[in-house]
């Protein structure tokens, strides 16, 4: 599994 | 993007949308903290400036968050501010703040500001309820629409749960911070949520037991 990149969540 | 979150940005946004009209309808901000609308500018503030395009509705979102929370301070502290009550807003907020500056400090995704402000909002975020939520006990009792401004709230970090699990599924990504601080997020509405659906959804008004 890897961290979501970018942060795209709000 | 999937419908779970997509249902809990909706959330996120009726919340603010019932909170103004809170304030419009009874011109008041009588029952809520400033000290919790304060924190979520801080929120706010600390995760948006990064300046990550990921596409229009993130954009529009992050203004729209930045811009709302921004005005409903300008009206509880200038247009309505004779119907704010600071004595009984009465939680030490430098006590949520400091640790959450520890925590970003400590777990983050890479020692930067940019990263480090990222952590610290997203700590903040998961406690900046408790000056509202320990307004209501104070006071022991609820307007039914402030009621519903929490249970919206609520249910947006609630929502962005079943949104992980799913993007876990689909993606193969986990966010620990996020899910960490969003699991405890939830967790402090439970309270709320069991009184607001055993009363305030039978119509009845949301009090406390004495």
């Amino acid at each position: 599994t890897e961290v979501p990149v970018g942060h795209d969540e709000l | 993007m999937n419908l779970f979150r997509l249902f809990g940005d909706l959330s996120h946004l009726a919340s603010i949308f019932i909170l103004l009209h809170k304030i419009y309808t009874t011109r008041s901000c009588r029952g809520i903290s400033f000290k919790t609308q304060a924190l979520y500018v801080a929120v706010f503030v600390s995760r948006y400036i990064d300046f990550t395009y990921i596409s229009v509705y993130n954009t529009l979102m992050k203004l729209f968050f930045i811009g709302s929370s921004c005005y409903i301070l300008y009206l509880m502290r200038i247009k309505y501010r004779p119907t704010h009550d600071p004595s009984i807003d009465t939680f030490r907020v430098e006590y949520l703040v400091g640790p959450c500056v520890l925590l970003g400090l400590i777990f983050n995704y890479q020692f930067t500001v940019i990263e480090v402000l990222w952590s610290f909002s997203i700590f903040l975020e998961s406690v900046a309820i408790l000056p509202q939520l320990f307004m209501l006990q104070r006071t022991g009792e609820a307007e039914t629409i402030t009621t519903h401004y929490l249970a919206a709230l609520g249910a947006y970090r609630a929502l962005y749960i079943p949104n992980w699990i799913y993007r876990y599924f689909t993606e193969g990504t986990v966010d620990p911070i996020a899910v960490t601080a969003g699991l405890v997020q939830t967790g402090l509405y439970l309270d709320f949520f069991y009184v607001y659906f055993t009363k305030v959804m039978q119509g009845q008004k949301f009090e406390l037991p004495a």
